[in-house]
């Protein structure tokens, strides 16, 4: 049944409506099915059993709500102007490429129309574009020391091709010019051949 | 610096420090981070060559070597807190998996959640000098999430008051726990706890492994390697088989529930108690999903913003891969991810905290919740992830494969968080069967609390409540 549910895809509260809703609209749909089996006098640990891609689907719906209700309910604790901003389009992202994600539960479900999917899909590239100017120092928040990021891909300092150079003359196989396995099998094998 | 790397931090909206301090939980507690930070990093004895370029047997050997030297910098530090004891261990092993994690992660909680006041006299204190190196033995070679299942058993005796602990069968055979193959000398085993004759279900046992001081196994155990694996090269992953091994009754962890010299069983308040160290690591593994996607979002969009390719405008310079809509469609949404699973671990963890001091305080009311919530967010955050470090991988081309890029060494340290304390797929059908009871509750008209009063909203379309 459709819930009156009416969202507006750029107020992230709006969108916890929305994935509540699909959260109870597959909770329920498991529910009934697993009672549809139990009424054809299956046993419940049979039911439970064909039932259970529904039920593993509705586990995740209830998760992903979890998610977003949480994450919404963190931007209201952060202070700075700027940074409560960039972390609400990031808020705004997750939420609307989930539902573009999974569009076919949100439309069989009646939490959204078809055109309203097609503005989440156009907002979603909206808030790639937007994102772009700030996706390194978005990263840079996480504050990983090289130390412990151990990765020359993703050096802070993005001196990359230099280092993976450097890198790859490290490798054991390189300790000699020329590797024992020449003497032992390359070099008998052309003198045979 | 990098150019593209100067432009790209000069242009940023906002101050990532500012951030930065949202994330830690207050710039104080980035300014401790980065202190222990630094106590490692500039400690000589924990620099050593690139793991990469080491065999199996080196890397375990570095591991066991930094993880001994943590342990005595920690008490030179004074590090006691357990958040900051997990992020100096974190920066000495560098986000890899060590010998001693069962020890610090499972051993002493479950000593300390399940022992008796007079069981953590005995055994807390010499496992918190690593007298005692301990393990968590669940997981069997044939019994993976559906613990119930498990075949190890422990027979009490009441003639020498004693259990008998055994492995009856090839497949009963403990397989998997970390440590257990060279480093432990004593393992928590979960076994069919047998008295007067009838099943009582599973419970812990502390259970010696080697000999005090020679480290030999002990006599009626067998204890090894399980052998090379995907990842974890620094983990000895060990079997244990117990030949009718006998220990004291004092031995049986005994908090909640206790067998009497007669043998008279005495039954814990919930029967879920039992399972609390594993509602504990399932609550940190959200935490882990955030730490590993974060770190795969940081090398692939910084890497992104530094290799330029193609040709976007003919006879234009190739512009660099993060201006391509397609590569920010694969990067974002997953850095939108982490950001939502970091803040997604800290409230599992703080959720956690809060609900086992009601426990200690005899309220089980949220237990089923935190129970089914963990299961729950454990697979949803651990898949999600598991996926996004391979998406990363690929979205630096050919060098996402070299080991230098630190992507693969992420994915395969990672992965296994999708299998261990519970399959994933077993995980979301313990949440399912949370949601279709407190479904059911709301069709015979009783109201839910917490994260599914939503269901309280559904219309009353009525289905026969059944116990399922």
């Amino acid at each position: 049944a459709a819930r009156p549910v009416s969202v507006l895809i750029n107020d992230p509260v709006s969108l916890v409506e929305a994935y509540k809703a699909r959260a109870a609209w597959l909770v329920e749909a498991a529910a009934k099915n697993l009672q549809a089996e139990l009424n054809h006098r299956k046993s419940r640990e049979d039911a439970w059993n064909v039932t259970s891609v529904d039920l593993v689907r509705a586990s995740d719906a209830h998760c992903h709500y979890v998610v977003v209700k949480l994450f919404t309910a963190k931007l209201s604790e952060i202070s700075n102007a700027a940074v409560r901003a960039v972390v609400t389009d990031l808020c705004l992202l997750y939420m609307l490429h989930g539902i573009s994600k999974n569009a076919g539960d949100f439309l069989q479900a009646g939490i959204l129309t078809n055109t309203q999917v097609n503005q989440v899909n156009q907002r979603v590239k909206e808030l790639l574009a937007i994102i772009r100017l700030n996706a390194v120092a978005l990263v840079d928040s996480f504050d990983f020391s090289d130390n412990y990021l151990g990765s020359v891909l993703g050096r802070y300092d993005g001196n990359v091709y230099e280092n993976m150079f450097e890198w790859a003359k490290k490798s054991p196989l390189n300790k000699t010019e020329v590797h024992e396995s020449f003497y032992k099998y390359l070099k008998p094998m052309q003198a045979k051949l | 610096m990098n150019a593209d790397l100067r432009r790209e931090r000069a242009a940023a909206t906002f101050q990532p420090e500012l951030l930065t301090n949202v994330l830690d939980g207050g710039a104080e507690r980035t300014r401790r981070r980065r202190e222990i930070e630094a106590l490692v990093i500039n400690d000589p004895d924990f620099q050593h060559e690139d793991l990469n370029f080491l065999s199996r047997s080196q890397r375990y050997e570095q591991a066991i070597r930094k993880s001994s030297l943590m342990v005595m910098k920690l008490r030179e530090h004074g590090i006691a807190d357990p958040d900051e004891i997990y992020l100096f261990k974190s920066f000495v092993h560098r986000g890899h998996p060590e010998p001693l994690d069962l020890h610090l992660g499972m051993f002493l909680p479950t000593l300390l959640t399940q022992a008796t006041p007079e069981q953590q006299d005995r055994f807390f204190m010499p496992s918190w000098n690593l007298e005692i190196i301990g393990t968590y033995a669940q997981t069997e070679m044939g019994h993976g999430s559906h613990i119930r299942g498990l075949e190890t058993t422990a027979t009490y005796d009441p003639a020498t008051q004693e259990f008998i602990l055994n492995s009856p069968t090839v497949t009963s055979i403990k397989w998997w726990p970390g440590g257990l193959g060279k480093s432990s000398n004593h393992a928590i085993v979960l076994a069919q706890l047998y008295t007067q004759g009838q099943c009582k279900g599973l419970h812990a046992f502390i259970v010696p492994i080697r000999q005090m001081g020679t480290h030999e196994p002990l006599p009626g155990i067998t204890v090894g390697d399980i052998g090379p694996k995907f990842g974890y090269d620094e983990i000895d992953n060990g079997y244990l088989k117990m030949d009718n091994f006998r220990i004291p009754r004092e031995n049986m962890l005994m908090k909640y529930a206790q067998v009497e010299p007669d043998g008279t069983y005495v039954k814990p308040l919930s029967d879920k108690l039992t399972y609390g160290t594993m509602v504990f690591i399932r609550s940190m593994i959200v935490g882990d999903s955030a730490r590993a996607l974060s770190r795969a979002c940081t090398i692939a969009i910084r890497y992104s913003a530094v290799r330029h390719q193609s040709e976007l405008k003919a006879g234009e310079p190739e512009p660099q891969i993060l201006d391509y809509q397609t590569q920010q469609y694969k990067l974002f949404p997953l850095l939108a991810t982490a950001y939502a699973f970091h803040f997604v671990g800290t409230y599992m963890k703080d959720t956690y905290r809060r609900i086992s001091a009601d426990i200690i305080e005899g309220d089980l009311s949220e237990l089923p919740e935190l129970h089914a919530l963990s299961a729950g967010l454990k697979a949803f955050s651990s898949w999600v992830a598991n996926a996004g470090v391979e998406e990363c991988r690929m979205a630096c081309g050919g060098h996402g494969y070299s080991r230098c890029s630190g992507l693969p060494d992420i994915y395969v340290t990672f992965t296994p968080c999708c299998t261990y304390e519970g399959e994933n797929t077993v995980m979301m059908l313990q949440t399912a069967r949370f949601l279709i009871k407190s479904y059911m509750q709301v069709g015979s008209g009783q109201r839910v609390t917490g994260m599914v009063s939503y269901l309280n909203d559904l219309s009353r379309q009525h289905i026969q409540p059944q116990h399922v």
